[in-house]
């Protein structure tokens, strides 16, 4: 049992055993991109099979960042060892994350974006593969419709959307 | 060997669900519109009673229900793997699942499109409106969007974010996030037994007798109260017929008429061969009114010459008269005079005639509504409905033939997300 001692269990003790890691480090925040499909989009579908493998530990990415880490100060002596040079991949993932969240789009892992990340959240992936062309494109497409020009229908065609978003033939996404 | 068992479970479930549906990314897969849902035994919470987590699932789910044509029933029988949604709780590994939780905070929980949701029960969940910890009603709703389709969505005010917003007080499904779920699953539809404005005098702080309407809509024995300011229902609804009107037949009626003129303000509810009167200052129909007449009463009786049943009625207050819609004759009862009014009945067709050609309901209408938010008269039958036109209407177009139909539209693009829920969720 979870310690308590009010009638209401308002007080109820969590064991620091069961407390959630924290997001601290370009490291965990780097397995937090990965893990919400903000490096590349997940297969969530494919997890629901007790057969499937899970996501990447975090140790995984520590590794990957420390070895990131060290190209970094090594090809930049002058470099600030502080702050060392963040993979292309992390920084575009980073970007995006912070523009959806309506935080500063610094592409640094601020403050904020530590906030941010270590939010109660829910578990699925914000980008998933297939879907990303489907369900979730097209429900921020009806979405921007509603949004940009509330007389559009709920089935907008994309090129309306794109000219309106951001002028480009790319496929919009919210 | 628990755990392998559940594995086994899962994997023939999860192959069968997918070969029953024919699911493909990002559609709405769920063929049937009925679907079954339970809390699993192994996968109570520690930190709420059981009663109080399957209430709040329940809630969750008819919340969905609401603005959807989907409906949901705890299913407590059969067997777990023909169960479509399974709910559980559980820490770090759990139910075999190949996604680990991560201790409190953080994740709390996950679920699958077409498939089952977790929870993670080191977060602390806690009921509505505790005001503390994570409403486990908030995280069910968002959690059963993504079972039904939905992705994340970044938008201030949607359910689908994926950061947990700590609760307001009474959140609800938006109207952006009500047309997600519509956009896959389609808008919620249905005859309706009846629809109308029931009007209410009220006094004021000052003593000033005010006049106030609201707007229902009834459908056998359960109704919706619709908030036109709103664009929806009243949140919760459908309720029982028989919780909201009393006296009134607990199957519903089968039209309503609102006699208002400087001599008469009488409320009638008509069903088969019978009517009641309605007492709108204590809210529920007369035994016996003010004028001896005992209730329910025969239409024969009330109303000499008008068949029953009916399909619909309204009164007009131009002409003082009732119009009864039976089959596709229409009855017009001189209420002065207290009968039929002379050439009646006539067709309907002949006294509402159709702007367009072949655009008409011809018979068996669902109701007559009069609103007073559009201050215009509605026909009504199945999925459409006509406006007659008026003196609004007839003033820019003169050329109007007195109370024909404008063309017919979707009685979805005019009142909006009137959406039914399971019998067994029905207060």
């Amino acid at each position: 049992e979870k310690p308590f001692h009010s009638r209401d269990h308002s007080d109820l003790e969590m064991s620091s055993s069961h407390l959630a890691e924290l997001i601290t480090d370009t490291g965990t925040a780097q397995h937090f991109l990965f893990k919400y499909g903000f490096m590349k989009p997940v297969n969530w579908e494919s997890t629901q099979s007790p057969d499937a493998d899970t996501l990447p530990d975090a140790d995984i990415f520590s590794e990957d960042t420390v070895s990131l880490v060290q190209e970094g100060t090594s090809s930049s002596r002058s470099g600030d060892t502080d702050h060392p040079r963040e993979s292309p991949d992390f920084v575009r993932a980073l970007l995006e994350f912070q523009r959806l969240s309506g935080l500063p789009v610094t592409g640094v892992f601020d403050d904020a974006t530590k906030v941010a990340m270590n939010k109660p959240r829910c578990g699925v992936p914000d980008k998933e593969e297939d879907q990303i062309e489907t369900s979730t494109a097209a429900v921020n497409r009806n979405e921007s419709s509603e949004l940009f020009n509330t007389t559009a229908t709920p089935q907008s065609n994309d090129t309306d959307v794109d000219v309106v978003q951001n002028g480009t033939s790319d496929k919009a996404e919210t | 060997e628990k755990q392998r068992h559940l594995q086994t479970l899962m994997r023939k479930s999860i192959g069968r669900r997918k070969r029953s549906t024919g699911a493909s990314w990002g559609h709405a897969a769920f063929a049937k519109s009925v679907l079954t849902w339970r809390l699993i035994g192994e996968g109570y919470s520690s930190q709420l009673s059981v009663d109080e987590q399957r209430y709040i699932f329940r809630l969750a789910f008819r919340m969905w229900s609401e603005v959807s044509p989907l409906q949901f029933v705890e299913d407590l029988r059969s067997p777990p793997d023909v169960i479509d949604i399974r709910l559980g709780f559980g820490t770090g590994r759990h139910f075999g699942c190949s996604q680990r939780f991560d201790g409190a905070g953080r994740e709390f929980a996950h679920a699958w499109f077409l498939g089952d949701i977790h929870f993670d029960d080191d977060e602390h969940f806690t009921a509505p409106n505790t005001g503390s910890g994570i409403s486990l009603l908030k995280v069910a709703v968002h959690e059963i969007g993504h079972v039904l389709g939905l992705p994340h969505i970044y938008r201030s005010g949607s359910i689908m974010q994926p950061s947990y917003r700590p609760q307001d007080d009474g959140f609800e499904l938006d109207w952006l996030d009500r047309k997600a779920i519509q956009n896959l699953y389609g808008g919620c539809g249905g005859r309706f037994s009846t629809v109308f404005d029931w009007i209410r005098k009220e006094r004021t702080a000052y003593g000033e007798v005010v006049v106030r309407f609201n707007t229902y809509f009834m459908r056998d024995g359960r109704y919706w109260l619709y908030e036109n300011r709103s664009n929806r229902t009243r949140y919760g609804d459908p309720v029982s017929v028989q919780v909201g009107w009393h006296g009134l037949p607990s199957s519903g009626v089968d039209a309503y008429v609102h006699v208002w003129s400087r001599d008469t303000d009488a409320v009638y509810f008509f069903k088969g061969a019978q009517y009641w009167r309605y007492d709108s200052e204590n809210d529920q129909a007369f035994t016996e009114d003010a004028d001896g007449q005992r209730y329910p009463r025969l239409i024969s009786e009330g109303f000499p010459g008008v068949p029953s049943p009916i399909d619909t009625a309204y009164y007009d207050r131009r002409d003082a008269h009732i119009y009864f819609f039976r089959g596709s004759m229409v009855y017009m009862f001189d209420v002065k005079a207290n009968k039929l009014a002379a050439k009646s009945p006539r067709k309907m067709t002949e006294l509402f005639p159709a702007l367009t050609p072949g655009d008409h309901p011809t018979s068996n209408l669902d109701a007559a509504y009069f609103s007073y938010t559009h201050n215009a008269l509605f026909l009504l039958k199945g999925a459409s409905y006509w406006r007659v036109a008026g003196r609004r209407e007839r003033k820019t177009k003169r050329s109007l033939p007195y109370n024909s139909l404008l063309p017919s539209r979707e009685v979805q693009q005019q009142w909006f997300d009137i959406c039914d829920v399971h019998a067994g969720a029905l207060k």
